[in-house]
C-alpha cells in the first residue's frame, strides 16, 4: 500500500482558497483528471479522490491524518484514460472515457463485492462526441455526428448494477457538451458546433428547443444551468474567445435564456482580474462558483452572484496547473498538475 | 437583466413546451 507525502495545512493562498491536503500520484504516465467521490467499504461510505493518469485510474482513500491512501487501481494498457466521468448517486462506480484525441470507449470501473478486486465493464464504444453523468444515476452520451447521432441515456442500479436505456431526440448537429439544469432534474441542456442550446425533456426523450446564441465567441461550452421564475440561467465557457483590449480575455459567461420564447441576453462576462493574462482551457461549475485552468497555468475562480473573480492561484512549485475540479463530497477545489501532484484546497 | 429583450415569460415553460414538442 502506498502512503503519500504528509499533508501541509497552514498554506494560505491567494484569494479564498486555503491548502488543505496535497499528495502525489507516483504513476510515471501524464495525469490527466482528477475526482472526488464517495466510495463504500465496509458499509461506510467515505469521500474519496479519483486520479486518472493516461493507463491507470487510481482510489484513494482518506486517512485520519488527512493522508491519503491509495485501496484500488485500474489499468488500461489499449486505449488511453481520456477523462474521467463522475455519476452522481451511484455509489463505488466511476465511468471512464477512453480515446486518443477523441473518445472512443466509455467505461465503468467498479470492484468485485466478494474479493474487491477491480473490475471493469465497456458500456459504450464508437465515435463518442460529448458525455456526461447526471443526477438519479444518470449518463447520457452522444454517439455520432450531424443527422447520424444518438443521444443516449443509462440509468444505472443503486449498487452500479443492472441499467436501464432510454434515447433522446438528436438535434441533427454535432453535440460539444451536455449541462445539467440545476432544479429541474427533468431537463437536460447541449451545445453544438453551430451555436445553439438544445433542451431536452429527459423524461419523454423530447427535445423541446434549439437557442441561437450570439456568434461572438465560436464553439461555447456549456457548463451548468439554474432554472429560476422560468428562465435559464446557463453558464459558458470561451476556449476559443480572443482577448480584447477592452474585456480582456472572457473565461465564463453567464447567460439567460427565456426557453419560450428562445430569446437569450448575455448579463455576466467572467473576464481576468488586471495583470492576468490567458485564455479558459479547462474549467469546473458547481453551485455558483466557476473555476478554470488558464493557459498562463494559472487556476482562476470567480463567484457568480458577486460578479467577479474572487481567487487566482499562481502555478505551485514551479509547475502550471493542467487540471480544476470542484469536489463531488464537499465545497474543496482539487487542483492537478501533469506530473501527478494533487492539491486540495478549501475554498 | 433587460427581460423586456426576452419576451413573454412562462413559469410553466418546461410543460409547455413539451406539450407542444414532437413526441
Amino acid at each position: 500500500t502506498e502512503i503519500t507525502d504528509l499533508p501541509a495545512r497552514d498554506s494560505l493562498n491567494p484569494g479564498s482558497l486555503q491548502l488543505v491536503s496535497k499528495f502525489k500520484n507516483p504513476s510515471s504516465s501524464c495525469s490527466v483528471d482528477v475526482s472526488a467521490v464517495w466510495w463504500e467499504r465496509a458499509a461506510a461510505k467515505e469521500p474519496c479522490i479519483i486520479t486518472a493518469c493516461e493507463d491507470v485510474v487510481s482510489l484513494w482513500k482518506p486517512l485520519d491524518t488527512l493522508q491519503w491512501e491509495k485501496v484500488h487501481t485500474w489499468h488500461f494498457t489499449e486505449v488511453p484514460v481520456l477523462q474521467i466521468v463522475p455519476v452522481p448517486d451511484v455509489y463505488n462506480l466511476i465511468c471512464v472515457a477512453l480515446g486518443n484525441l477523441e473518445i472512443r470507449e466509455i467505461r465503468a470501473l467498479l470492484c468485485s463485492s466478494g474479493d474487491e478486486s477491480e473490475k471493469q465493464v465497456l458500456l459504450k464504444s464508437g465515435n463518442i462526441k460529448a458525455v456526461l453523468g447526471l443526477t438519479k444515476r444518470r449518463l447520457v452520451s452522444s454517439i455520432g455526428t450531424f443527422c447520424n447521432q444518438q443521444v443516449q441515456i443509462m440509468t444505472f442500479a443503486e449498487d452500479g448494477g443492472s441499467k436501464d436505456e432510454q434515447l433522446l431526440m438528436p438535434p441533427d448537429e454535432t453535440i460539444l457538451a451536455f449541462a445539467e439544469v440545476q432544479g429541474m432534474q427533468d431537463a437536460l441542456l447541449g451545445t453544438t458546433t453551430v451555436n445553439n442550446i438544445v433542451i431536452w425533456n429527459l423524461k419523454t426523450g423530447q427535445l423541446l428547443k434549439k437557442v441561437h446564441i450570439d456568434d461572438s465567441y465560436q464553439a461555447s461550452v456549456c457548463h451548468r444551468a439554474y432554472s429560476e421564475m422560468g428562465l435559464l440561467f446557463v453558464v459558458l465557457s470561451h476556449p476559443c474567445a480572443k482577448e480584447s483590449q477592452v474585456f480582456g480575455s472572457p473565461v465564463f459567461q453567464l447567460l439567460v435564456i427565456n426557453p419560450k420564447t428562445a430569446q437569450s441576453v448575455g448579463i455576466l462576462l467572467c473576464c481576468l482580474p488586471p495583470g492576468q493574462a490567458g485564455r479558459f482551457l479547462e474549467g469546473d461549475v458547481k453551485d455558483h462558483v466557476a473555476a478554470a485552468v488558464l493557459t498562463s497555468g494559472t487556476i482562476a475562480v470567480w463567484d457568480l452572484l458577486l460578479g467577479h473573480c474572487t481567487a487566482v492561484l499562481p502555478p505551485a512549485s514551479d509547475q502550471s496547473w493542467s487540471l480544476v475540479k470542484w469536489s463531488g463530497t464537499d465545497s474543496h477545489l482539487l487542483a492537478g498538475q501533469k506530473d501527478g501532484n494533487v492539491f486540495i484546497y478549501r475554498y | 437583466c433587460r427581460t423586456a429583450d426576452l419576451g413573454p415569460i412562462s413559469l410553466n415553460w418546461f410543460e409547455e413546451l413539451s406539450s407542444e414538442a414532437p413526441p
